[in-house]
């Protein structure tokens, strides 16, 4: 899952987060 | 893209920031398939401006891939990666959006990263007042940096301390981040010296245009909110996204 905190843009630490492997869907 | 090698006067950050310079053939064909994928947009949206906000989507991604790329960005936790790119996510794609039209070298038109060509009186008669002198103003900014000669390893080495412009108190690395801003500051100036010495200040020319990117920027995020405002963007936007997210 790609939940971020408030106020963190979901999405760049999706792309960011080295633990996850699955790219969003933009 | 010009072939660049070690030498005289070639310093080794630039040097390795040119060897992790994406092509710009394989980012658009990766960005013109993801277009190609069915849009979630709204139905009531324009496709044509769907269809830009999705590149402009893509673009950032691409920019984050070259970043998690990049030495010393990759060595840093998330939150600095994160805390470094929520700070500059608007430059870079104007920056972007601006070398690409220095290599285009046509003043009439714009190229989009798809490789389309926009005629400048098409974007005055369809992108709304607000989008036009944007563009306009990003085309006085590419005429400024053609005059200045602005190089492709001179383009990597702004595109790193764009990147690593924030200020580091608010990172937890400190030294790492600042010992980068150093290090890309010294081979930009020895590299416009000994590349450029009959033109003493480009260095300092070129850090003055990063404050009109900076000014540009900041301009582009207006009409990007105003976009928001009036409920015309498409949903799970990643620019807005950035937009909307807390700076540290």
């Amino acid at each position: 899952s790609c939940r971020a905190a408030a106020g963190r843009p979901a999405i760049l630490y999706a792309l960011l987060s080295p633990s996850l492997t699955a790219r969003p869907s933009v | 893209p010009e072939p660049f090698s070690g030498g005289p006067g070639m310093p080794e950050l630039i040097l390795q920031l040119l060897q992790l310079e994406p092509e710009e053939d394989q980012v658009r064909a990766r960005i013109l398939g993801c277009l190609q994928e069915p849009a979630k947009g709204r139905p009531d949206q324009p496709a044509l401006f769907g269809l830009l906000c999705r590149m402009a989507d893509q673009t950032f991604i691409s920019i984050v891939d070259w970043a998690r790329r990049c030495m010393v960005f990759k060595e840093l936790e998330v939150a600095d990666q994160m805390a470094l790119l929520q700070n500059c996510w608007s430059e870079l794609l104007v920056f972007d959006h601006v070398y690409r039209q220095i290599q285009h070298g046509k003043e009439g038109s714009i190229l989009l990263v798809t490789g389309q060509e926009v005629e400048l009186s098409t974007v005055a008669a369809q992108a709304g007042s607000m989008l036009h002198s944007l563009v306009l103003r990003a085309q006085e900014l590419v005429l400024q940096l053609h005059a200045l000669q602005l190089d492709r390893p001179e383009f990597v080495c702004l595109k790193f301390l764009i990147l690593f412009s924030l200020d580091v108190k608010f990172l937890n690395n400190h030294s790492l981040v600042k010992d980068a801003q150093e290090k890309a500051n010294t081979a930009l100036l020895d590299y416009t010296l000994c590349h450029y010495p009959h033109c003493g200040d480009k260095f300092q020319q070129l850090l003055l245009c990063l404050v009109e990117v900076r000014s540009l920027s900041m301009q582009a995020k207006e009409y990007l909110y105003h976009k928001h405002l009036s409920n015309e963007m498409p949903r799970n936007n990643l620019l807005i996204e950035m937009l909307q997210a807390k700076q540290t």
